[in-house]
């Protein structure tokens, strides 16, 4: 098995070289790593487990590499190599971008961004991939579905100041702020998306399109009280019934407060503060609006 | 003050704060 | 941060321009200030003392032009178009956000049709995003598009420079809350007394049913 294990290490090498990704993993993957004829110690199995889920992922094999984040969770928490365990992240997170749990995926790219040690061991973390790690969590952020769950994870990110230094800030500004993304702004964002992210998915729309079509139609459910599917579907740049079915599937899902009217062909939003709570929002902001313009006053000593 | 007359001017259209139906009746 | 620290910077930019310009110049500050996207207020630039000099030379138009974008509307400036210099797209896009601005000074609920023609817009879907794009997302109001009743229903809008007499009217309506607002504190203050009086009197009531009891218990004891 020793001789078995050196040449499959070699070969791996030698793939790996030569950008096969998939066969230095698979060269690997054949490594006996539970043998019970001779115990490999567990951080030798967590990086060979890390390395095989790292390769596939370059292939963007996602399903492969879960199989071996999988085995690798069993043996991380009791690691005490920290690049194994950054490493293992890393594989974690993008496994779950490409099956797109954005959310997730997020959340994983944020803690990762998140590291303060620039040196571990003898690997240095230099500022660019954390920058990327950030950049990663908020697009991942931007697609995920819209809804109060990642209107929380995005008031994290806009709240970061880190993010105000990235590329992608004018568009987490607009996305934060619950703006209609018009077809530039998307665009441009579509531009440095990876492959799976602009994936088609079965109804013929790609990933981009539904997170964009869903972001669009909450940000509309904040301006309009009502709206006609005619006109939705033209503010969406959709057909009114595709807008319909995003926007039932959004109700149904508790991610958008509404309700439908087919006989009209509208759809009536609700607001998520009662009336009376509105009311007293209103008048609170009333009373703010009042203190500033008499501190103003006392300011300029009027 | 322009600026302040601007601001109460401004202020002066925040009431009446809500005047929809359904507000009239969930404050009966 | 809302309109008026928004757009501070740029008052205190452009009253410095006219300061230091004079005579033909002051023509590029005046349009240069009616095009800028983020300044909805004129008192100040149209009171510094170089711009009203300019009243009497070939430029008091131009004084015309900051009056119109401090006081009037898309519609004044339609009908005096004859007698003012053309407006830049820019400046036309202004003039509209001011129009606005004027609209919801007189109502909070604005019908469509009042607004298309007003806005000179030929279609609802033009409308509605002119109101989202270039009013709701720059600031100056805030509201909700309401496509059954064809409205917009304005809950916040900014203000723009008083016209000369209208300190009368708001002073009118300040004096006005301040005596609704102080009889809504009296009413406020009579309903305390009144549910303290009622509580007090429903407590001494409680007070003696119980007493009742007690004696009735003795009695059959």
């Amino acid at each position: 098995e020793e001789q078995v294990l050196i040449i499959r290490e070699k070969l791996a090498e030698l793939y790996e070289a030569e950008q096969e990704w998939s066969k230095a993993a698979r060269m690997l993957s054949g490594i006996d790593l539970d043998s019970s004829i001779r115990l490999l110690d567990e951080s030798y199995k967590l990086s060979k487990c890390v390395k095989i889920a790292s390769l596939y992922l370059e292939d963007d094999d996602a399903v492969n590499a879960e199989t071996f984040t999988n085995k690798a969770s069993f043996l991380v928490n009791n690691s005490k190599q920290e690049v194994l365990v950054l490493q293992y992240k890393v594989c974690a997170a993008r496994i779950l971008d490409m099956k797109r749990k954005f959310l997730d995926a997020a959340l994983k790219y944020y803690e990762i961004s998140q590291i303060e040690k620039r040196q571990i061991g003898d690997e240095w973390i230099d500022e660019e991939a954390l920058e990327q790690a950030l950049t990663a969590a908020v697009t991942c952020t931007i697609l995920a579905p819209a809804g109060p769950q990642r209107s929380r994870v995005l008031a994290n990110f806009y709240k970061d100041e880190r993010c105000s230094k990235l590329k992608i800030y004018p568009i987490l500004e607009k996305v934060y702020l619950e703006r209609i993304l018009r077809k530039p702004e998307i665009d441009s964002f579509a531009e440095d998306l990876k492959e799976h992210q602009k994936a088609l998915l079965p109804d013929n729309f790609t990933v981009l399109d539904r997170a964009m079509i869903e972001h669009n139609l909450l940000s509309a459910s904040k301006l309009y009280t009502n709206i006609s599917f005619e006109e939705l579907g033209a503010l969406l740049g959709i057909a009114p019934p595709k807008a319909e079915k995003i926007a039932s599937k959004m109700i149904y899902e508790d991610r958008m407060k509404g309700s439908i009217d087919q006989v009209e062909a509208f759809i009536h939003f609700d607001d998520d503060k009662e009336e009376l709570q509105q009311w007293d929002q209103h008048i609170v902001g009333l009373c703010q609006s009042l203190n500033d313009v008499l501190d103003t006053m006392s300011k300029k000593g009027l | 003050d322009n600026s302040l007359l601007r601001q109460v001017s401004s202020l002066l259209r925040r009431l009446p704060a809500i005047e929809s139906g359904k507000f009239q009746d969930d404050f009966l | 941060m809302d309109i008026e620290q928004k757009q501070a910077e740029f008052i205190d930019y452009f009253v410095k321009q006219a300061e230091n310009q004079k005579g033909s110049s002051l023509v590029n500050v005046i349009v240069e200030a009616t095009s800028h996207p983020s300044l909805f207020a004129f008192s100040e630039i149209l009171s510094v003392p170089s711009i009203i000099q300019l009243q009497g030379t070939e430029f008091s138009v131009y004084i015309d032009v900051l009056r119109l974008f401090a006081h009037g509307t898309w519609s004044d400036y339609k009908s005096n178009a004859g007698s003012l210099p053309p407006l830049v797209p820019s400046q036309v896009r202004k003039l509209k956000q001011l129009s606005l601005l004027t609209l919801a000074e007189v109502d909070k609920v604005l019908p469509y049709d009042l607004l298309m023609v007003e806005l000179d817009v030929s279609n609802v879907r033009e409308l509605e995003d002119f109101l989202i794009n270039e009013c709701m997302y720059s600031g100056i109001v805030r509201g909700k598009l309401d496509q059954l009743r064809r409205c917009f229903e304005v809950q916040f809008a900014a203000g723009r420079d008083l016209r000369p007499g209208q300190l009368g009217s708001m002073i009118q309506t300040l004096s006005a809350w301040l005596s609704t607002s102080d009889n809504l504190l009296v009413s406020i203050q009579d309903k305390i007394k009144w549910a303290d009086t009622r509580s007090e009197l429903d407590k001494k009531h409680q007070k003696e049913i119980e007493d009742r009891v007690e004696e009735v218990k003795k009695t059959l004891n």
